[in-house]
């Protein structure tokens, strides 16, 4: 892998969004990784519909939460997804409103991708934007700089928050994954959240996919 | 900026379990964790928080327990003072019907460096928080930095007994930041945030995604990057 990588200086990423009071993380980090696949294939970044996810995405369960790998499968099964302009996000479940014109992206398949941080890095420097999950312990709090809290406090084995990996790099020798978090601008670093790159930080390594677009 | 939810019951907070209430699983827990260890070598149960998530007849407990270790276990051969090794452990323990299955111990030693340079973090971490204690000095910042977070974030509440309860989680939260502070070994900085008014427990309701931990379905595995 390069030393660092940013896909938010190549114009892979769109803006930060907020998810409001909605346990939707897994439809922005799903929607996050196929706009940055689709810009990758196609060129032009769409920002596209998680509201289309929490009404037609059948499998997953709207604000009570969901698994990004029955997101891809919906996707894939509605035919595609809608844009943000054209299916707002409400922020609460309403009836499927998805309508086939207005699909602007579609995804073939969807990958599973390596638990090796290394190769992670190496595999979002050429491929793009990486959904993940992790154990947000502290992250109600959290402000600014790299986390890196007690492993026993952050298991991996509590995963409950999923985001979207757009980078990486050191700080001071820190090595960091640069983190698209769906909470707004007004929390962290300007949406942002800085973990710890290497250690499996939080399980940041242990659900890691993306959609593929052919 | 999101409104928070109604006042819940003190009762009803994350890490706020009874100390009777826990006071089984945690000793499940440590005989569990001392299982095949020499009478000398048993750890100690120091503090310990935890909740319970309950459905028909199971209560699965999550406990965050700290234990001591102490390294010499024959005091007449011994150097003094002899340290003792605190281990910050987290546990899951399944309750069915009075039997108690442990489906998760998760321990490790508290990082020293934080303990050595930070001792007060250590101590303030590990005994339950007891919202009657804070000093009145306390009251009076908490007071004043919930002023300044109500105007930040635009927060309104129903009634003056709402705020009152907000203030009263509020200033928890400004204490567990400081734990989480204290315990973090990269350099991020933890305070005020917009959520700060919510309990744990209301955090992690409204916005995570317990789902996340259900099994998901296997995809193919990528192909791996050879030339970047």
């Amino acid at each position: 892998a390069p030393p660092e990588w940013d896909w938010r200086k190549k114009g892979a990423v769109t803006k930060v969004k907020d998810q409001g009071m909605c346990g939707s993380c897994w439809a922005f980090s799903v929607t996050g990784n196929v706009e940055g696949q689709w810009f990758l294939k196609e060129g032009t970044l769409l920002s596209l519909s998680e509201q289309e996810l929490l009404d037609c995405d059948k499998m997953d369960k709207a604000c009570l939460g969901g698994l990004p790998s029955s997101a891809y499968m919906a996707i894939k099964s509605l035919g595609g997804l809608e844009t943000e302009d054209d299916y707002k996000y409400l922020g609460h479940m309403e009836a499927c409103n998805f309508s086939e014109e207005k699909v602007k992206v579609y995804i073939n398949d969807s990958v599973d991708l390596s638990q090796n941080e290394q190769k992670l890095a190496a595999w979002l420097a050429k491929k793009g934007p990486i959904s993940v999950a992790i154990n947000a312990f502290g992250m109600q709090f959290y402000r600014h700089g790299i986390a890196r809290p007690l492993r026993p406090l952050c298991s991996p084995w509590f995963i409950d928050h999923a985001v979207l990996i757009v980078g990486y790099g050191n700080r001071s020798d820190i090595p960091f994954w640069a983190i698209k978090n769906s909470w707004g601008t007004d929390w962290g670093e300007e949406g942002y959240y800085y973990l710890h790159r290497g250690s499996g930080a939080c399980g940041v390594n242990t659900m890691a996919t993306s959609a593929v677009v052919n | 900026a999101p409104r928070p939810v109604k006042p819940r019951a003190a009762d009803s907070e994350a890490w706020e379990l009874a100390p009777l209430e826990l006071l089984e699983p945690a000793r499940f827990a440590l005989e569990m964790y001392n299982r095949g260890r020499a009478a000398g070598k048993r750890a100690m149960l120091g503090a310990v928080r935890g909740r319970v998530r309950r459905a028909g007849e199971g209560s699965l407990y999550s406990l965050e327990a700290t234990l001591e270790e102490t390294p010499c276990n024959d005091p007449t051969v011994c150097q003094l003072p002899v340290s003792k090794k605190t281990l910050l452990c987290s546990f899951e323990i399944l309750d069915e019907l009075g039997k108690h299955i442990l489906l998760r111990r998760d321990c490790g030693p508290v990082d020293t460096k934080v303990t050595d340079n930070r001792n007060w973090t250590l101590n303030s971490f590990l005994p339950l928080l007891n919202k009657d204690s804070f000093p009145q000095d306390f009251s009076v910042k908490m007071t004043s930095v919930f002023k300044e977070f109500v105007t930040t974030y635009n927060r309104t509440y129903d009634s003056k007994e709402e705020t009152q309860w907000r203030l009263t989680v509020f200033a928890r939260n400004m204490v567990r930041a400081q734990k989480i502070q204290a315990l973090d070994r990269g350099t991020a900085q933890y305070g005020v945030t917009k959520f700060s008014d919510l309990t744990e427990e209301e955090f992690h309701t409204i916005y995570l995604n317990p789902l996340l931990r259900e099994k998901h379905s296997k995809m193919h595995p990528a192909t791996s990057v050879n030339d970047p």
